[in-house]
């Protein structure tokens, strides 16, 4: 590109939003709630689509006018084995660095995905199940500490019993603080065996279904001041 | 008004086909859709008498009067877009991340003067 080409690129770039033209080094699939979304918002009709709002994600009836999936950079805590009646132990890292600073989030919800529904169910009636356990990360763990410090903050605490696709939890309170007050050090997740013993975790049932465990994302809405204050002023 | 060409239907204010390719900009490397979209523009007269179907304001009405009386010192009314519609983007951000954004205003629906 010519230099003034670049410069007329650059100037397009920030209206729309964009900082810098990005370069992405691979192209990962596309997650299939914003494929879902592009195409339901790609085939309204024209006169519907002035009435919709750009500044607005109805699927999830929040503002906002970007919608990121961010991939978990994070990783298992255990290599080989986890402690007993522990099936998996894994630090999450989504970096939100990338959200530009005149983005205000109103939206994040974390998905934890199975590659299928995981048998044979273990009896309730037994009081056994699977439980999950989801703590925020206010300290590095030293390097080499096997678990996570007790001390992190619990989010969530659920059992199940028996194994879904994938769970959705709403994060929107954590990723907002991470924004604001405090630093984003990841979370942690444990997926345990509850009842029963240590053998039976191991038996069938058990730990095993867990072994469906594919992958987690955390999706974000946020609403660009920039795009979404202005025009709201001009239109007044 | 006698030395002014006639105003023919396809020389009126409306809206003109213009299709934005994103590859012929360099840009399919990072935008995954659309690849490329229908913007259009306006373009056209604002002639005197405004009809209805020109989408024009009271002071464009008034322009082409004053206009029609003095076409040196007045210029027509401009004829620019008046209702326009979003689109959506799918594009990969400088960390690989799908980003999925809505910009309102970039489809040029209806033009008036």
């Amino acid at each position: 590109l010519s230099l003034q080409e670049s410069l007329q690129e650059s100037l397009l770039l920030k209206s729309l939003g964009l900082s810098t033209k990005p370069s992405p080094k691979t192209h990962a699939p596309v997650p299939s709630v914003l494929w879902r979304i592009f195409q339901r918002r790609k085939t309204l009709p024209a006169l519907s689509k002035d009435l919709g709002d750009a500044c607005r994600v109805e699927e999830f009836n929040v503002p906002g006018n970007i919608i990121r999936v961010f991939a978990d950079q994070g990783h298992f805590i255990h290599h080989g084995q986890p402690p007993r009646l522990l099936c998996l132990q894994k630090r999450l890292y989504f970096n939100l660095s990338v959200l530009e600073e005149g983005e205000r989030l109103t939206m994040a919800q974390l998905e934890i995905k199975f590659s299928h529904n995981s048998y044979p169910s273990p009896s309730p009636s037994q009081g056994q199940g699977l439980e999950l356990r989801l703590y925020r990360s206010s300290r590095l763990p030293l390097r080499g500490t096997p678990a996570p410090e007790r001390g992190q903050k619990l989010l969530v605490e659920r059992s199940f019993v028996q194994l879904h696709k994938s769970l959705v939890f709403d994060l929107s309170g954590v990723a907002k603080d991470w924004r604001t007050h405090s630093r984003n050090l990841g979370l942690i997740l444990e997926i345990a065996w509850s009842g029963g013993d240590g053998a039976s975790a191991l038996g069938s049932g058990g730990c095993t279904s867990i072994s469906s465990f594919l992958d987690t994302s955390l999706l974000v809405v946020t609403l660009s001041q920039q795009q979404c204050g202005a025009s709201r002023r001009r239109r007044r | 008004s006698a030395q002014a060409p006639p105003v023919t239907l396809s020389s009126l204010c409306k809206p003109r086909q213009l299709y934005i390719s994103f590859s012929d900009v360099g840009w399919e490397n990072w935008i995954i859709a659309p690849q490329g979209y229908m913007a259009n523009y306006c373009l056209g007269e604002c002639p005197f008498p405004l009809t209805a179907e020109l989408n024009s304001t009271n002071h464009a009405i008034l322009q082409t009067m004053v206009h029609s009386l003095d076409p040196e010192g007045t210029p027509q009314p401009c004829c620019v877009p008046v209702r326009l519609s979003p689109i959506s983007i799918l594009y990969y951000d400088n960390s690989d991340n799908v980003v999925l954004r809505h910009y309102e205003d970039m489809v040029v629906d209806e033009c008036g003067c």
